[in-house]
């Protein structure tokens, strides 16, 4: 799956 | 941040807050599944291992208070108003739940690390750690008005997230697939109980 850079949401 | 994602936040806190003053005020939880309460402690304990990372004052600070409260509910349903619980009704085996989740983190995950693949359990357990609630709801077949409320407050949560993706993938290219379909999944079962519940 895509990767997000890094996890900013809660 | 956006309109959407801040008030979602704001919606998530005011769930939490909703409950702790049912729980002060009716000195009384029942009505609630601690197995529900103490899914969201797992889900928030798993998914912010990675609070030393700083991303913003705001996201450190809501990561401690979701952390704290959710350990705090769990401390007045089985310490402080341990008499008032009914554990006879709270009867959904959430084993299950963690045992499914932990299988689906550890093979569908962004990359295979112990902080990754917890926080990828935690996203697939909150999609689901509602439905204990859900469960006693429809065995006692009554809620109170605020626990009512506090189902609205979660639901109007999750819904807003979708708003927020909606707005993330056209605004940043802002894409995340695994919580996203998770994030669907949960604002189903949410929108599930509220159909049932305005048609009666």
């Amino acid at each position: 799956p895509t990767k997000p850079s890094f996890h900013d949401e809660l | 941040m956006n309109f959407f994602r801040l008030t979602a936040d704001l919606m998530h806190l005011m769930s939490i807050f909703v409950l702790l003053l049912k729980i002060q005020k009716t000195r009384s939880c029942s009505g609630i599944s601690f197995k529900t309460q103490l899914l969201y402690a797992v889900v928030f304990v798993t998914r912010y291992l990675d609070l030393p990372k700083w991303i913003s004052l705001y996201n450190t600070l809501m990561k401690i208070f979701f952390i704290a409260t959710s350990i705090y509910i769990l401390y007045l349903m089985k310490v402080k108003f341990r008499a008032t619980y009914d554990p006879s009704q709270d009867t959904f085996r959430i084993e299950f739940l963690l045992g499914a989740c932990l299988l689906l983190a550890l093979v569908f995950n962004y990359s295979f690390s112990f902080i990754e693949v917890l926080w990828t359990f935690s996203i697939y357990l909150e999609a689901v750690a509602i439905l204990p609630q859900l469960f006693m709801l429809s065995r006692t077949g009554e809620a109170e008005t605020i626990t009512t409320h506090y189902l609205f407050a979660l639901g109007a949560y999750r819904g807003l997230y979708l708003l927020n993706w909606i707005w993330r993938f056209y605004t940043e290219n802002y894409a995340d697939l695994i919580v996203w379909i998770a994030g669907a999944i949960q604002t189903a079962l949410y929108s599930d109980f509220f159909y049932i519940y305005y048609k009666k």
